[in-house]
């Protein structure tokens, strides 16, 4: 209903101006310790895999990334039945990061793990 | 001649198993000073690690390993007195059973160092290969010296292609060069430490079996 959209406009935009509480990317440095891996892992000393957190704005955004079908879940959630969850607040991208530990046999590996540093969040 | 003196030349000679385990003794209470700290595997991987990510951890631009694990192995030593005068002779097995399967063999490499400055003189090393069913034994030449004069030695053909590499044995000989005086603690280097460059085809965390066993939190 359009007009109903039109109407409410004022409040999706007031709501667009980046509440506090919309989706976004949060910094969240952890040691190893913390994780219990500080037995193994040697380095790096500071890990901050960051994460997302925040509630889906009605409208989403094109820099969120969202696929179509959380623009549609997300009109579901307000035109339809409620008990349907707006889209969740996730990443999108992440990055590597290189890993220093030491193995069983006192060997010492090196590896680069994926996926180890959210980048950016998206609406799913 | 700087072997020991024969024992018909010590004064009344006490039984010969004796006399040995007295000259092990002596030699221990010299204080074998072990070769650089026996950290150097570690500080080697550290300074890899530093060249490869940044303080966060992120893998640097470039890459500059060229793959995404990197794996020391350390030699286990077997054999008796390495030391026959100026001579030290150390024979070396690298076990590599139990590689992970998702880890494929890019490149191998051992680590050691060619020359090592002593009080008086310096130790000149080399490394053999010692023969086995498969391949014939070879003096193995450096391919590259790396920083803080390690030299590496590619022994990428000698390890048997992917799963069940079984085991890699070298020597480890070198020769006190200089003069010698008096009783100089012989300086054991430090054992020479096989590099495996590997590509992980899975992305991702090592499973927890990998992980030392620890009480969970």
């Amino acid at each position: 209903d359009t007009g109903m959209l039109a109407h409410d406009l004022p409040g999706y935009l007031r709501e667009q101006g980046g509440e506090k509480s919309d989706c976004s990317l949060r910094p969240f440095p952890v040691s190893f310790a913390q994780l219990g891996w500080d037995h193994w892992i040697i380095a790096p000393h500071r890990y901050n895999p960051r994460y997302c957190k925040g509630a889906c704005p009605r409208l989403l955004r094109y820099d969120y990334h969202a696929p179509n079908h959380a623009v549609v879940q997300s009109f579901v959630h307000q035109l339809v039945d409620a008990n349907v969850p707006r889209p969740s607040c996730v990443p999108y991208r992440y990055s590597p990061i290189s890993v220093l530990m030491i193995e069983r046999d006192g060997g010492i590996l090196y590896k680069e793990y994926e996926n180890m540093i959210a980048e950016s969040c998206t609406c799913r | 001649n700087q072997s020991l003196p024969p024992p018909s030349s010590l004064p009344a000679v006490p039984p010969l198993p004796l006399l040995q385990a007295l000259q092990a003794r002596a030699a221990s209470s010299r204080g074998w000073r072990a070769g650089p700290a026996s950290g150097q595997p570690l500080r080697y991987m550290l300074n890899l690690y530093r060249r490869a990510a940044d303080r966060e951890g992120r893998p640097r631009r470039g890459r500059s390993l060229g793959t995404n694990t990197v794996r020391l192995v350390r030699a286990r030593s077997h054999g008796g007195q390495p030391w026959a005068g100026r001579w030290y002779v150390q024979p070396l097995t690298y076990r590599l059973e139990g590689q992970p399967a998702a880890e494929h063999l890019l490149r191998a490499a051992v680590v050691y160092l060619p020359s090592l400055p002593l009080a008086h003189g310096r130790l000149l090393c080399a490394l053999e290969l010692v023969a086995t069913s498969e391949t014939p034994g070879a003096l193995l030449s450096p391919a590259a010296r790396t920083r803080r004069s390690w030299a590496e030695v590619d022994v990428t053909p000698y390890l048997l292609p992917g799963r069940g590499m079984g085991s890699l044995v070298l020597r480890h000989v070198c020769v006190r060069a200089g003069r010698a005086v008096g009783h100089d603690a012989p300086v054991a280097p430090s054992h020479p430490f096989l590099l495996l460059y590997l590509n992980d085809t899975q992305a991702g965390l090592a499973p927890p079996a990998a992980e030392p066993h620890r009480h969970r939190r």
